[in-house]
């Protein structure tokens, strides 16, 4: 038998951000680097 | 492995709900197929990144138990600290017995705009910052799923409809025939792409390159300079890292086919552009690093995702 996990689509931070104006302040201090995840060793 | 670093991914969308503890906590988890270890905020935790998330009390579950040892995972631009224990997880109505669990007392500040509260790593066990063992290793060894393998999928249209199916695969969430693609590396679920072409052209990857098929990270994401050509050849024009479009042109913008394993793998404009009300249409291909490539939730959305531990493989389907 297969477990299920119903996953929900959210509201993302970037939404949430934007809604309150906060965005361009957040991208420039958080810049998102989808590297940081990757050691380059590993990868 | 030293300590394992995460994604300060912003556009990520999709999230599930597990619960931990006797009685159990619910927490609200983005299930990762890019990482291994399963962490959530403890009440021990006060940063602003955990005031307005649930945070895990271990002192009421009777079931919990204290490992002593610190946890650290690095983001791009920041770090969670924490500690790590051992409690009852429910998954998808699977109880997973003894599951380490990190639990963190400091956060960086971005998680706070992130609407699940931790992360349930779904990647190999070597890859798991402190050794801990991965939520699907323990559902392995437990026997508790038929088949050693899970599967992803993202619905694009509506709040509802996504799902992650643990022990085999949901013929009701794919179309056709699965194509299996053996991993190039037993660490992160990682294929080989032998070319990325738009309109016959190879546009990118000319010669292969290393993908990484991660749930965790939101666009498709690749080498700058390879990710500007194919932006470019759909007519997209850079604004501040977002490749914008002309809404009204979408149908007009050509396929973006990843050539994996001899099979291709179609992404139409539909698929790779994205709405929104703030800042119009913009592509779903980001810039990384300098050779890796990450095929996020833009591609799994059209391509039903099969993760097996049995083979070590990734099959994929039409959505």
């Amino acid at each position: 038998c297969l477990f299920q996990v119903p996953l929900e689509k959210g509201k993302t931070a970037r939404e949430t951000l934007e809604e309150q104006g906060l965005w361009e302040e957040y991208r420039l201090k958080y810049p998102y680097n989808p590297m940081a995840k990757f050691e380059d060793s590993f990868a | 492995v030293g300590g394992e670093s995460m994604t300060n991914d912003a556009d990520l969308a999709y999230y599930g709900i597990i619960s931990i503890g006797t009685p159990p906590q619910s927490f609200k988890v983005i299930f990762d197929t890019g990482s291994s270890n399963l962490w959530i905020p403890s009440i021990y935790c006060n940063s602003p990144a955990c005031n307005n998330h649930d945070k895990f009390n271990p002192s009421t579950s009777s079931t919990f138990r204290n490992n002593g040892h610190a946890l650290s995972i690095h983001y791009g631009t920041g770090s969670m600290t924490g500690f790590l224990g051992y409690d009852t997880v429910t998954v998808g109505g699977l109880a997973v017995k003894n599951q380490i669990i990190g639990l963190s007392e400091t956060e960086a500040p971005f998680m706070q705009y992130m609407r699940a509260d931790g992360i349930l790593g779904l990647a190999y066990p070597r890859l798991a910052a402190s050794g801990a063992t991965p939520v699907f290793d323990n559902m392995m060894s437990e026997n508790l799923v038929n088949q050693d393998m899970f599967s992803v999928y993202l619905s694009s249209d509506t709040q509802r409809g996504s799902v992650v199916t643990f022990g085999g695969i949901d013929p009701n969430h794919y179309s056709g025939s699965i194509s299996w693609i053996p991993l190039s590396r037993e660490l992160y679920w990682q294929i080989t792409v032998d070319s990325v072409t738009v309109n016959g052209e190879v546009v990118a990857c000319n010669g292969g390159c290393q993908a990484i098929v991660d749930t965790g990270t939101s666009l498709i994401v690749g080498p700058q300079s390879s990710i500007s050509n194919i932006n470019s050849k759909v007519g997209a024009t850079n604004h501040n890292g977002d490749y914008l479009v002309n809404c009204n042109s979408i149908a007009q913008m050509p396929d973006v086919i990843f050539h994996i394993h001899g099979e291709t793998f179609t992404i139409p404009g539909s698929a790779y552009v994205r709405q929104s009300h703030s800042y119009g249409c913009r592509t779903g291909f980001g810039n990384g690093g300098d050779n890796l490539w990450i095929l996020g939730d833009v591609f799994i959305r059209q391509y039903y995702a099969i993760f097996s531990r049995a083979q070590n493989m990734v099959g994929l389907a039409t959505a």
